[in-house]
């Protein structure tokens, strides 16, 4: 076939001659599911009453709910391995990513690199991952609470009074310190994140995380700067991986797609730690 | 324990909500970088005293030291003491670590901080596809070798020599507990990667 598939006997990802993921294939079953970058426009506000402040430091509040894509055509580069395979996409001159399947794993792994974030239209931008799936979860998802308890979250809706949405976007997003999650019937998707990013699903079988921002007017919380971090006189460069897990949703197979989320979760979280010596003037065999 | 009270003194300070979320001013947020970078730095002496202290099975005895704490020190019999430095590298995240692309011979030591048994792929950036990776029990392990990826933003901002990433499978790192492999440049001529056709 024309796709481009790269996996293992757990997850496969299949990629179309656009450059885009299209499917993914887990647990003896494919579903739709396809990635992208759009950003939200921040919004500009005088600052002067409540509801009219800048999105900035302290608020998340975009201009409109339409997000804009990034990039129609991301370039595909796939290298293959026994222990790894990869595709290196290109989406633009400011956004890349690497997405791998390891060996024998469950998850696949995408690595993103956002920035500089160009702001010469006089635009503050905020970038999101999204992953929209034929999954269907209705208006609800689950997001976790520091790492444990998942709390289950309904769009446009509050559990506890009868919330009336005047930023129906920002209204609905959530904090996600390591994972953000919906499922059907058959079938559930997660996404662990490597640090806590600003997330939601804002419809039916999709699923974003906020991966970067920059603004250029501060929101008048106190902070007095706009949120617009350089690094060499240009906007910052964020590099970070979400890992994507695909499966059954059905709790009594084993091991659930549950338990495949937490021991991915708790590998990630508490990484193995490097080390590095210089060996110059040790042989192999004094070193054993 | 002053390196490590200075450590507990600044993770006290990235306590603050400012330090959490980030919605201090840029040059606060810097300084509490430079701060963590150097308690990180500062605790690398703990980690080599730590990490020094193995001891193999022809131990010279342990000497007592005057204070009386037991001082056990990486030690091959009586002829030679190495004491390895242990560098961190915090710019692995962006593939970019001094030892490994520079030296021609180094070790690469993985500490699990899980209570159980992990297999982890590991990368580690390097400027050539020719390395060989071997653990104590002279087993040469199965390495792949995959570009870095350099898109045009990348250019300004990663000051590294690094080209490849070397991966391999560091297995049954024991729980809370560590593994080191011994990693060397060979003047084999190993294929450089190169990307599969992509149907577009």
């Amino acid at each position: 076939s024309s796709f481009t598939s790269i996996g293992n006997e757990y997850i496969r990802l299949n990629f179309d001659t656009n450059g885009f993921l299209v499917t993914v294939t887990a647990d003896g079953m494919t579903r739709i599911i396809n990635q992208e970058f759009v950003y939200y426009e921040g919004a500009i506000g005088n600052n002067r009453e409540f509801r009219n402040r800048s999105s900035g430091a302290y608020i998340f509040r975009p201009a409109r709910d339409q997000v804009r894509s990034i990039s129609l055509q991301p370039k595909l580069k796939v290298y293959r391995g026994n222990l790894v395979e990869e595709v290196h996409q290109q989406f633009n001159e400011w956004v890349s990513q690497v997405v791998r399947v390891y060996r024998q794993q469950h998850y696949a792994e995408f690595e993103w690199l956002v920035g500089p974030i160009p702001v010469d239209d006089g635009k503050g931008k905020e970038i999101v991952s999204r992953f929209n799936s034929d999954i269907n979860s209705g208006g609800i998802f689950y997001t976790d609470s520091n790492g444990r308890e998942m709390l289950k979250r309904r769009r446009d809706h509050r559990d506890t009074w009868k919330v009336k949405l005047l930023e129906h976007t920002a209204g609905n997003y959530y904090p996600i310190t390591t994972k953000i999650a919906l499922e059907d019937e058959n079938a559930r998707m997660a996404i662990l994140t490597d640090r806590a990013q600003g997330g939601s699903s804002m419809g039916a079988g999709s699923l974003e995380l906020m991966v970067h921002r920059r603004l250029l007017h501060d929101d008048a919380f106190g902070v007095d700067e706009a949120l617009n971090e350089t690094a060499y006189g240009e906007g910052l460069v964020a590099r970070g991986t979400h890992y994507l897990v695909v499966g059954s949703s059905n709790k009594r197979q084993s091991p659930t797609t549950h338990a495949i989320e937490r021991f991915t979760q708790l590998r990630k979280l508490l990484p193995v730690w490097s080390f590095f010596s210089d060996a110059k003037n040790i042989a192999y065999d004094d070193w054993r | 324990d002053p390196h490590l009270s200075f450590m507990r003194e600044m993770m006290g300070v990235m306590q603050h909500h400012d330090a959490v979320t980030g919605t201090e001013k840029q040059a606060v947020a810097a300084d509490y970088a430079r701060h963590l970078e150097v308690a990180i730095r500062a605790c690398a002496t703990n980690t080599k005293e730590v990490l020094n202290q193995l001891t193999v099975d022809t131990a010279v005895p342990a000497s007592v030291t005057e204070s009386g704490a037991r001082e056990r020190r990486w030690t091959t019999g009586p002829k030679k003491e190495y004491a390895f430095k242990f560098e961190t590298c915090t710019l692995l995240n962006i593939s970019s670590c001094a030892v490994p692309e520079q030296a021609d011979k180094f070790i690469l030591t993985l500490y699990n901080p899980l209570a159980r048994t992990v297999s982890e792929f590991v990368r580690v950036p390097v400027p050539d596809v020719n390395y060989e990776v071997k653990d104590f029990d002279d087993v040469t392990m199965e390495t792949q070798f995959l570009p870095v990826p350099t898109p045009v933003q990348d250019l300004n901002f990663r000051k590294s020599s690094a080209l490849y990433e070397l991966v391999f499978l560091a297995n049954s790192l024991p729980p809370l507990g560590y593994k080191s492999f011994y990693i060397t440049k060979t003047n084999g001529n190993r294929m450089k990667p190169v990307a599969d056709p992509v149907n577009e």
